[in-house]
């Protein structure tokens, strides 16, 4: 019988997901029992909520984001893990009780910087290192 | 803030006690590396017109949070490599003007305690402002600074040379000076204040009262009085002490 045509296997991308690619809206950003998978979400801390403005000239407040949601296996895409997360992850399918699951966490942290009066009234500009979350990971 | 992390399921979601906030306050205070806690200001009418160095430290921050967002971007001029900066406005003021005898001199002091420990200085820079002189027609200038090391009651200061700068008698604007030689005795001998001292002399050497030349001192508008900024390096990241 004619053989049926070989269809060509899709090319294989060989991008690694890029650790700081963000779900879009059109991602699925749910794992498969429905619960969010491991990403960056909105956190803003205000100075002013805080009371501090009398204090603080600037800023008013900053993004710093934090990471939350399941790291699942399959890893989803969008996910940026360590080798060892995902080994971790494997482990726990076979011995859920005994080893946990990776964790969700920050994967690259950057600076804030706060300008502000100290008790001599001298001004101040500090820089704040691993203040904000900018990607998210297993690990 | 904004819609914060939502407590883990089983752990009931309760508001914190004027008390625990209290706490929580102090202990993100201590993350941020500032000082205690803010006192209420109320900076009376006067205080609340432009100051010099707020208004650099302002450019400054507006510069270092460019950076912060364009990560990994060639760092702006300043501040740069540094990760903190401390302006300082002048506490004394003393001039031997016209009508004492040569050279004439303007010293500034100011109060260090307030550098924090294990922060290395990167680059320090005296700041005053400049009018235009109507005295000295548009002669060359040259002003010196010096560290006062030690003053002596019987004769003339220990100085330490520190920077030399070349300007217009008829130039206007803020001059810039190099102290960052004298950082090195800061962190030695912190609870003492730094005085500098300023000459002016023409091309010909002789010494010129520095008002008439033009520099302004304590009695300037507060947007155009002298300041000191100092830029550090934090020693490798601080490694927070358990509470």
């Amino acid at each position: 019988a004619a053989r049926p045509l070989k269809r060509r296997p899709p090319k294989k991308s060989n991008e690694l997901p890029h650790p700081n690619h963000l779900p879009g809206i059109f991602d699925d950003v749910h794992g498969t029992d429905g619960r969010q998978v491991c990403r960056r979400h909105e956190l803003y801390v205000s100075f002013q909520d805080l009371g501090w403005l009398d204090w603080v000239i600037a800023p008013q407040g900053y993004s710093a984001y934090y990471c939350e949601g399941e790291c699942s296996f399959p890893l989803d895409s969008c996910m940026n893990a360590t080798n060892h997360a995902i080994l971790q992850s494997l482990v726990h399918l076979m011995k859920p009780d005994a080893v946990p699951k990776a964790c969700c966490a920050p994967t690259k942290l950057s600076a804030t910087s706060v300008l502000y009066y100290d008790s001599s009234n001298n001004v101040i500009l500090r820089k704040h290192r691993n203040m904000v979350v900018r990607a998210c990971g297993c690990h | 803030g904004g819609p914060g992390p939502r407590p883990p399921a089983g752990c009931p979601a309760r508001r914190l006690g004027p008390r625990e906030r209290r706490d929580m306050q102090r202990e993100i205070l201590a993350v941020l590396g500032l000082p205690g806690r803010p006192r209420p200001r109320a900076p009376p009418a006067a205080a609340r017109l432009p100051a010099s160095a707020p208004l650099f430290m302002l450019g400054l921050y507006r510069a270092m949070a460019r950076d912060d967002h364009e990560d990994g971007g060639p760092p702006a001029r300043r501040p740069g490599r540094a990760d903190l900066v401390m302006s300082f406005v002048n506490v004394v003021e003393r001039d031997r003007t016209l009508g004492h005898q040569e050279p004439h001199w303007k010293e500034f002091h100011f109060d260090l305690t307030q550098i924090p420990e294990g922060e290395a200085v990167t680059a320090a820079e005296f700041q005053i402002y400049k009018l235009a002189s109507t005295h000295l027609l548009n002669r060359t200038l040259h002003v010196s600074t010096f560290e006062v090391v030690r003053e002596q009651s019987n004769r003339e200061s220990d100085l330490f040379f520190l920077d030399l700068q070349t300007l217009r008698a008829g130039d206007e604007g803020w001059l810039v000076l190099d102290v960052t030689a004298a950082s090195g005795r800061w962190l030695l001998g912190r609870n003492k204040d730094l005085g500098l001292r300023l000459y002016v002399e023409t091309e010909d050497g002789r010494s010129v009262d520095p008002g008439l030349a033009g520099l302004l001192g304590r009695r300037a508008p507060r947007s155009k009085q002298p300041f000191l900024v100092t830029f550090f390096r934090a020693s490798p990241g601080p490694v927070r002490a358990p509470r």
